[in-house]
């Protein structure tokens, strides 16, 4: 564990906390995508496959239940909770997640560590999301204001990786045979997807206005 | 180590 990678988790369990907030604060999911959520318990549930057979630490199974199960509930509150349900932007949400998932599948098979049913889910959860954050911010295009929760969700998520970034250059220089290459790769382009949003969002907090994503 | 587990990050 390296000071990059831990603040990676952190900014990653901010985003988290922040979505749960909004929701909770608001009864209001609006400016939120459900697709987007849906993915990111996929992300999960196909990433953390070795949770009960491979141990690390207390810590990294701990965050890993968190995730799944935080990501569960985002997504089965959206879809059940009466109130919450009804602010829902639908008719904006309507992004063609599961091309997402085919072409991350597809990816997985071609490309991975081992061709086995974990090393094809945990490079399937890894393409996936680098990928899971565009229905989110074409929603965010298209509903222009961003309120600032949904805007601080989003800039927290985008920074975690990019934090990760850091960790793999800090330990491909401290640690022999160090090669994560299809994480890096994908974590490169998971934030460069970012690149646009983090310009409107260093914008609006310039100005100390209230974020416009162009129409 | 090559059995070192490839996956220790979240």
């Amino acid at each position: 564990m390296n000071i990059f990678r831990f603040a990676g988790d952190m900014t990653h369990l901010i985003s988290i906390l922040v979505l749960l907030l909004k929701i909770y604060a608001t009864k209001s999911c609006s400016g939120i995508s459900l697709k987007t959520q849906e993915l990111y318990a996929l992300v999960f549930l196909t990433r953390y496959l070795d949770l009960f057979t491979d141990f690390i630490s207390v810590y990294n199974t701990i965050m890993k239940l968190v995730f799944i199960a935080s990501s569960l509930a985002v997504v089965c509150c959206m879809r059940m909770h009466r109130v919450v349900r009804r602010s829902y932007d639908k008719d904006l949400d309507t992004f063609r997640h599961y091309f997402l998932i085919l072409a991350s599948f597809v990816l997985a098979l071609l490309v991975n560590e081992k061709f086995t049913f974990q090393e094809i889910f945990w490079a399937f959860s890894i393409y996936l999301e680098a990928l899971a954050i565009l229905p989110q911010l074409v929603l965010l295009q298209r509903s222009g204001n961003v309120d600032n929760l949904t805007g601080q969700y989003v800039f927290f998520l985008g920074a975690y990786r990019a934090f990760y970034i850091l960790n793999w250059i800090y330990r491909y220089f401290t640690e022999q045979h160090f090669s994560r290459w299809i994480a890096c790769v994908s974590g490169l382009v998971q934030t460069v997807l970012y690149a646009d949003f983090f310009y409107y969002y260093f914008i609006s907090w310039k100005n100390n206005a209230k974020m416009q994503l162009p129409a | 180590s090559p059995e070192e587990n490839l996956h220790d990050e979240l």
